[in-house]
């Protein structure tokens, strides 16, 4: 069986919000490590990764790995119906037909049970390589969410390219060109999380869909800072570290001209 | 043609 207690029931509602505008359906693996998900959107370009390790939970029991195939939509639902501040446990059984969510009120003055049905979700696996990114850039979530929003307001695709001078967004659209660069600043009075920093063995650029970056961007609650990491004509990652519990991770591929 | 890739096409199947 599985049996999962997570003291900020918050956290599953920002973890939900940051993936439901891009799958609308997917197995979160339960396992002795965790509670993981890895899902691709309809047309495959882009692949989210979650990972929740079981020590981040105030509970956790896992006696073998158990596939939960849920609809996102219909899971959002659910949850909705947590107060913020609640205590939510997830549990089901080896081979669920349903998983049950109990949701406790900080007080212990309201308890509420719901019940939904698990799918049978074939979908295709896919094995991420661990690699060594060519650029990588950590900057403030809030400033990567502004600008990935003004791009997508001149133009759909945005030209990434790092440089150990900064990272430089451009985009084109019918009304004109827009181009920001954010340059690193570590050695300023900032906080850490509101610093930009560069790491490059080589200068690495390409283009994006912004459409997709935007809906990365609901990760946002999820983390002060996001890290990007590119190399070379491969998908980028866009990563959201989740304090004491894991990430969410996004990749996309990148855009082809022929 | 601008396009993008499915990414199976860049990770290997699991």
């Amino acid at each position: 069986m599985f049996e999962a207690r997570l003291l900020q029931g918050g956290l599953l509602k920002k973890v939900l919000d940051s993936i439901k505008d891009i799958i609308t359906e997917g197995n979160f693996d339960c396992s002795p490590n965790g509670l993981s998900l890895q899902a691709m959107d309809s047309s495959h370009v882009s692949l989210i990764d979650i990972l929740l390790e079981s020590e981040g939970f105030e509970h956790y029991r896992c006696d073998r790995n158990i596939p939960m195939g849920l609809n996102i939509t219909n899971l959002v639902k659910m949850i909705k119906c947590a107060g913020s501040e609640d205590i939510v446990t997830i549990k089901c059984e080896d081979k669920p037909d349903n998983v049950t969510f109990l949701f406790e009120s900080k007080d212990n003055d309201k308890i509420s049970d719901f019940e939904m049905k698990t799918m049978t979700i074939d979908d295709e696996h896919l094995l991420v390589p661990d690699q060594t990114y060519t650029a990588v850039v950590k900057m403030p979530s809030a400033e990567f969410q502004r600008l990935c929003r003004d791009m997508a307001a001149i133009g759909d695709t945005v030209n990434i390219s790092v440089t150990k001078e900064g990272v430089r967004f451009s985009t084109t659209g019918d009304m004109g060109t827009a181009n920001i660069t954010v340059r690193p600043n570590p050695s300023g009075d900032q906080k850490e999380e509101e610093r930009t920093e560069v790491q490059i063995t080589e200068p690495v650029s390409a283009g994006f869909a912004l459409r997709y970056l935007n809906s990365f961007t609901k990760a946002t609650p999820l983390s002060p800072t996001v890290t990007l990491g590119m190399v070379p004509n491969l998908p980028i990652v866009v990563e959201y570290k989740i304090a004491d519990m894991g990430h969410v991770r996004y990749y996309l591929a990148p855009k082809i001209e022929d | 043609v601008v396009g993008q890739m499915p990414l199976s096409s860049f990770f290997g199947g699991a």
